[in-house]
């Protein structure tokens, strides 16, 4: 069991590496797993040092920092075995306009190397621009849902009324 | 496998027949607050067969039914399907003969969940193994619930080392 | 002890009834003390029912649903002695449009109410546009913050670019 | 007691002299992730005297200092003071006769944290009873940080029934 999951962590490693310095245009990151007798117990831990900064816990980093390095873990555990579907329930809520923009780019990225189908939950004008269709989900009458389908170019009036 | 349609009746907020038509690519879910965003994503995890109540924000698997509004009573049977597509024949042997597959998942109050595969009773941990060996289901990493990048943020070391072990 | 803490329970518990109609546009919520032999494992339990939906406890409601919910309560503490000072670090992230302007429309009665001087930390440019002014904090140099003036005009053209 | 100017030096990223002023009304802060929006909010409580070094995300209270970057090297001292209005003479004696208060906090790297009201060293808890006396402080409810909701949200029910303790 050991051996596996240093293997899988290395694998995980390399890709969130790589998947940091895309999201945060440069610097760098790494995983670190904290050695324990029991294999249960081993903790993983990360130091990032986004570009310009020096490297901290991810404890001490901003709340969009936080948010876009965690993101980062996410994808990277994708990437060793891709899902055919993934769902992210507004994982871009912390972040500002220029990360929303290098989040949706990666999506981009996974959409090419995968053929993986995304369902993006989003309260971002952004976000919702770059998607390939968008669907609302509405209440009309009220504690009853129903799915629209929402038009491109209506989304960039779209105000959300509740 | 890929992913073509999630269809709700009951379940929730969706007290209607309700498609969503899963395409290639990025479809994005929008919404004001309370409208049901999150309960559709419930329901995909829900028909991949996740057992455990407290993952659907209830206190009891029976929750998931629509419970009523002030102008609509509740109801007493939730069921979701979820279609697949089998062209690569990946599945395993027994639902391997169809292009289609459509898994069901029903729940009657008080008595408690049934799943079928292509029209034929299967267990939930039938439901669990077909997805699993598509590299998906109800707990994989690729599923990101509201809120869980804060709890990956927050979590204890031995916890986050968890998230690892799902890619192993 | 346990007198004191029923007491403020009630006081608190009127704010919150009220500051949960205000933010909700209608609904009602109430506070729920638990009772236990010892005052201090009391706990505070929340039932809230928005318009038009069946009364739940907390955790069974929507993300922004809860947010605004946990909003009322704090206001509602806050209006039992309210300070001089009051910080709200990006307390509308999980708010739709309609909510943020809600969000908006309470704080300007909070400043009708009390003498209590805001300072607003929000990504979001609906909540920028209700301020009566804006400090933009900037990075030119990597690593070193700086505060500068932004004019209110200039922040509906405002771009958060890292 | 009104707040009027926050002025930092060495706290944090905040290495250059910042002013911020305090006006009443809304005033809003606004930047990209990172830019140190957060740590302008810290400083307000750190000079308010809170103590503890977890409050600030940080592993010890030398953490708070200007830790450099790769362009300039760490500093040894942070200072935050806090200009009031005290027109309403709501001060504790000794601190009375003045219609300004000026509370300043400095921490050298290694050595702990000083504190001064008015040019005149004072002790952590005068500072803390000060701003108590004024229905604010480091621990004010009306102080929500970032994250803060979501943590009520989750809260077991004894640790939420703090929250009302704040108002007792
Ligand atoms: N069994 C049920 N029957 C009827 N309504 C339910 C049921 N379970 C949950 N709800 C309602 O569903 C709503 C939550 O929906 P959901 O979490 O999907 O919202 P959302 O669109 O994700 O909102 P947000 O943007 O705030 O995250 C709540 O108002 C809740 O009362
Ligand atoms: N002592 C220190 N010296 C230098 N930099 C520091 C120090 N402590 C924290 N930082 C840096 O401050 C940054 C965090 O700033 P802050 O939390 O204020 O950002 P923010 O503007 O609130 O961002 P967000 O919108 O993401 O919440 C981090 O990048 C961190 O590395
Ligand atoms: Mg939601
Ligand atoms: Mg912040």
């Amino acid at each position: 069991a050991r051996e596996r999951l240093q293997a899988s962590f290395t694998v995980v490693d390399g890709h969130f590496r790589k998947l940091f310095d895309t999201l945060f245009g440069g610097g760098e990151a790494q995983l670190v797993l904290t050695d324990a007798e029991d294999p249960l117990e081993a903790g993983l831990d990360i130091i990032a040092k986004p570009p310009g900064k020096k490297p901290q816990t991810l404890s001490l980093l901003s709340g969009g920092e936080q948010a876009l390095t965690a993101m980062a873990l996410i994808f990277a555990v994708f990437l060793t075995n891709p899902a055919p579907i993934c769902v992210l329930d507004e994982v871009d809520a912390p972040l500002d306009d220029s990360n929303v923009e290098r989040f949706c780019a990666l999506m981009d990225e996974m959409t090419r190397l995968t053929d993986t189908r995304f369902l993006v939950i989003t309260h971002n004008p952004i976000s919702m621009a770059h998607m390939d269709r968008l669907f609302g989900v509405t209440m009309a009458e009220r504690g009853v849902s129903r799915l629209v389908s929402v038009d491109l170019q209506g989304a960039e009036r779209l105000r959300e009324v509740s | 496998m890929k992913f073509n349609r999630l269809r709700l009746v009951g379940f929730k907020t969706f007290v209607e027949p309700t498609d969503l038509l899963i395409e290639p690519g990025l479809t994005g879910v929008v919404g004001p607050n309370g409208c049901g965003k999150s309960n559709l994503v419930e329901a995909l995890r829900w028909v991949m067969g996740e057992s455990s109540h407290k993952a659907f924000r209830a206190n009891d698997m029976d929750d998931v039914i629509f419970s009523g509004t002030t102008g609509r009573p509740a109801r007493n049977t939730a069921e979701v399907a979820l279609q697949l597509d089998n062209a690569e024949r990946t599945a395993p042997a027994g639902f391997n003969e169809h292009d289609v597959l459509e898994v069901v998942r029903r729940i009657d109050r008080g008595q408690g969940s049934h799943y079928r595969i292509n029209g034929r009773d299967v267990r939930a941990r039938d439901v669990n193994m077909l997805f699993a060996d598509a590299s998906t289901g109800a707990r994989s990493p690729a599923l990101v619930r509201q809120g869980q990048i804060g709890e990956i943020v927050g979590a204890k070391p031995a916890a986050r080392r968890r998230i690892l072990e799902e890619a192993a």
